[in-house]
């Protein structure tokens, strides 16, 4: 099945 | 001090259309080169940049960096309130907790204002890493929201697949599946309606199809759209604002479990 990822796995809080 | 004078008022207009219903507060950040914005929906599925580059408001003045939270379902209450052809300006006091939106018609005949209470947001901005793309199309943004409102009454997620073929969206639900491709053609007579893929490499990704019809809120400021594509990493769907900027919406993919 396909799991809906974040954004925030991929940009990173500064 | 911060006053921005945009001549052409009906920009700002659209682009709080194309965000409202993505993003419910943000901070909007002043600075000398310009009025920026970057926040992420509540699911934290996708993140909207927005950038309106200084030089493109008739007046700017920014004597410090400001940052302004506001509810944007309430700002874009108060700028439907302004004429398409009307000239919005911008004002805030320094230290004071409201903006002002300035309206004036074309002819100076009717000047309305409207002040908003700002908001205290705590939201982090986040570090958006240049990235090499898979694959870049450029297409009418009419036909891209098209495309997204058709295949999401078939199915909710959409994979986009681009080959040298040119790019195929699929979706599949219940009543069956749906598949569109649509094929390099730069032999138009107008530019913007043309269809270019810039594929280095095919690429092919998922994504929720309720977010990419909200980012085609964004069609009335471009008449074309710039969709970069890469192997496991967020799309980027671009709307250029006229000479003064952009809108781009990020969204992360749907991953294979």
């Amino acid at each position: 099945v396909n799991q809906q990822s974040q954004i925030t796995s991929f940009f990173s809080k500064m | 001090m911060l006053e921005l004078r945009l001549v052409q008022g009906s920009l700002l207009k659209k682009v709080l259309e194309s965000i409202k219903d993505l993003v419910n507060d943000a901070n909007f950040d002043c600075s000398a080169t310009g009025f920026s914005l970057q926040a992420m929906d509540s699911s934290h599925v996708a993140l909207v940049a927005l950038l309106l580059r200084s030089e493109g408001f008739e007046h700017y003045r920014c004597d410090r960096n400001i940052s302004m939270g506001m509810n944007l379902g309430n700002m874009a209450k108060m700028l439907k309130c302004a004429g398409n052809d009307d000239i919005i300006t911008l004002k805030a006091d320094d230290g004071s907790d409201t903006v002002t939106f300035m309206f004036e018609s074309p002819t100076q005949d009717k000047i309305a204002d409207f002040e908003m209470r700002l908001m205290d947001i705590d939201s982090e901005h986040l570090g958006i890493p240049e990235a090499e793309y898979h694959a870049i199309l450029i297409m009418p943004s009419a036909e891209f929201a098209r495309i997204c409102k058709d295949l999401s009454s078939i199915g909710d997620t959409v994979v986009i697949s681009v080959t040298k073929e040119g790019v195929k969206f699929s979706t599949r639900g219940d009543i069956g599946t749906a598949n569109v491709v649509c094929r390099q053609n730069t032999t138009v007579d107008k530019p913007e309606e043309a269809t270019v893929i810039e594929m280095p490499e095919p690429v092919s990704l998922t994504f929720a199809l309720r977010y990419l019809n909200s980012f085609t809120k964004a069609t009335p400021l471009s008449n074309t759209v710039t969709i970069s594509l890469s192997s496991e990493i967020p799309v980027v769907v671009e709307y250029k604002i006229a000479e003064m900027g952009y809108i781009r919406f990020y969204l992360a993919p749907k991953i294979e479990e």
